[in-house]
C-alpha cells in the first residue's frame, strides 16, 4: 500500500489538490496525542458566522475568535499556565482524597467582549457589546 | 464543522455537524448572545440604506479606536467617538440601536408620510435606560429662501382627551438656513425615555419647519427634507443609546 501511494503522490506531484489530499490523509495516519495531555492553555475556535448562514442578519464582524481553554492540570502546577494559589491547594487535597475532592481544572481566568452589528425583526441595527464573550486567558483553578 | 490545529501548520475538520447538531449550536450562540431567535430581516442592504451605513461606520469607528474586544477593564463603548463630524454617539453606552421610519404602517400617519415619523420601541424593555437618542434628518440646499431663516421643529404625538383625538407636544427643534445641506439631528431623550417606560405611549412624532420671517408653515421637500421618494441612503433615522442593567447579562436558566 505504501509502495502504491509513493506512485500515486509522484504521479500527481504537479497538481496542488491531489498534494493537498495526501498531506491530509498522511496526517490521519499520524497517531493523535491523546486528548488532555498537553498542559492547561487557550486554544483558538474561530467562530465564523457565515458558515451558520448568518450573514443576511450579522453585518459585522464576518466572525470571531472566541476560543477556550483546554488541557491538563496536574501537579506539580508550576509548569502550567497561571495556576492559582488556590489550583495548588486544590491539588494537594485531591492527592490525598482524589474520590472526595476533584483536580483543579483549565478554565479561563480573563475575560473579554465583542461587539457584533446585527439587523432585527423590524430592519433596525443594533450594535451591542456583549461581555465576557472572548477568553483573554486560560489558567488552572 | 469543527476544525482543529493539526499540531503542524494547518487546521483541519474534525467533525461536521448533522441539522439537528447545526440547529442546537445555532440555538447555543444565540443564547450567548442574549437573543431568544435568529432575526430574518429580508431585502435590507447594508450599503443602500441611512441607517445601517450610520451604524457600520459606528461600528468601524469603534474597532479602530480598539472598543471592539476589550480586556474587561474597560465598561463600556469608548466615549468620544465621533461621526461625521458632529455628534459624540458612544456615550458610554452598551447597546447602540438605530430605528426605521415604519409611519406607512401607522394609520394616523398614514397620510402625512412626509412630516410623521414611527420608531418602533417594542423590542426596548424597561430595563434598559436611554443614554441618548436623536432623530437624524437629511437636508438638501432648498430652491429659495437662501440664507433666510427656518425652524424645524419636532413633536410628540400623544393621545387626546377621546380616543379619535390627538394632541402634539414640543420634542426638539433646531433653527437651519434654507441653503444648509447634510444631516440635522435632533435630540430625542426625552421621546425615547417615554416609549421605553411606557410603549402604548408611542404614538409617533409630527415635523412642523416653519419660516422664521414670515411665522409659516412650509412643506419639507421645499425647504429640502428628504422624505420617503429621496434616495435610500439619506432616508431618515432614529438612533438610541442605551445603558443595560447588570442583570440583563444573567443567562437564564432554560
Amino acid at each position: 500500500a505504501a509502495v502504491r501511494r509513493r506512485m500515486k503522490e509522484s504521479a500527481y506531484a504537479n497538481d496542488d489538490e491531489e498534494e493537498q489530499y495526501s498531506y491530509t490523509k498522511a496526517l490521519r495516519r499520524t497517531p493523535r496525542r491523546a486528548p488532555r495531555q498537553w498542559p492547561c492553555q487557550r486554544r483558538t475556535l474561530y467562530m465564523k458566522f457565515r458558515d451558520l448562514g448568518w450573514q443576511n442578519w450579522i453585518i459585522a464582524p464576518d466572525g470571531f475568535k472566541a476560543f477556550y481553554c483546554d488541557g491538563e492540570c496536574s501537579f506539580p502546577l508550576g509548569a502550567h499556565m497561571n495556576a492559582t494559589n488556590h489550583a495548588i491547594i486544590q491539588t494537594l487535597v485531591h492527592l490525598m482524597t482524589p474520590y472526595k475532592a476533584p483536580s483543579p481544572g483549565c478554565a479561563p481566568t480573563k475575560l473579554g467582549s465583542q461587539s457584533v452589528l446585527y439587523f432585527d425583526h423590524n430592519y433596525n441595527v443594533v450594535l451591542k457589546r456583549f461581555p465576557d464573550m472572548i477568553v483573554k486567558s486560560c489558567g488552572c483553578h | 464543522g469543527v476544525y482543529r490545529d493539526n499540531g503542524v501548520d494547518r487546521t483541519e475538520r474534525t467533525a461536521e455537524f448533522s441539522g439537528r447538531d447545526k440547529r442546537e449550536m445555532q440555538h447555543e450562540i444565540l443564547t450567548l448572545l442574549g437573543l431568544h431567535h435568529r432575526p430574518k430581516p429580508a431585502g435590507h442592504s447594508t450599503t443602500d440604506y441611512s441607517a445601517p451605513r450610520f451604524m457600520l461606520n459606528l461600528y468601524n469607528s469603534i474597532t479602530s479606536d480598539g472598543g471592539i474586544v476589550d480586556d474587561g477593564n474597560r465598561p463600556q463603548f469608548p466615549r468620544n467617538v465621533t461621526i461625521e463630524n458632529e455628534i459624540e454617539p458612544t456615550e458610554g453606552s452598551d447597546v447602540i440601536m438605530s430605528f426605521v421610519n415604519h409611519a406607512k404602517k401607522i394609520k394616523h400617519l398614514r397620510r402625512q408620510r412626509d412630516r410623521t415619523f414611527y420608531f418602533d420601541f417594542s423590542e426596548i424593555t424597561p430595563k434598559e435606560t436611554v443614554a441618548r437618542a436623536e432623530l437624524r434628518l437629511y437636508k438638501e440646499k432648498a430652491g429659495k429662501w437662501k440664507k433666510h431663516k427656518f425652524q424645524v421643529q419636532i413633536y410628540m404625538i400623544q393621545q387626546g382627551d377621546n380616543p379619535e383625538n390627538y394632541q402634539i407636544v414640543t420634542e426638539s427643534n433646531l433653527t437651519v438656513r434654507a441653503n444648509y445641506q447634510g444631516w440635522l439631528t435632533f435630540n430625542l431623550t426625552n421621546a425615547a425615555s417615554h416609549w421605553t417606560y411606557s410603549p402604548t405611549t408611542n404614538m409617533g412624532l409630527f415635523m412642523k419647519i416653519i419660516f422664521l420671517k414670515k411665522n409659516r408653515d412650509v412643506k419639507p421637500e421645499k425647504f429640502g427634507i428628504v422624505g420617503r421618494k429621496g434616495p435610500e441612503y439619506k432616508q431618515p433615522f432614529m438612533v438610541g443609546y442605551f445603558r443595560s442593567t447588570p442583570e440583563l447579562h444573567v443567562r437564564k436558566t432554560r
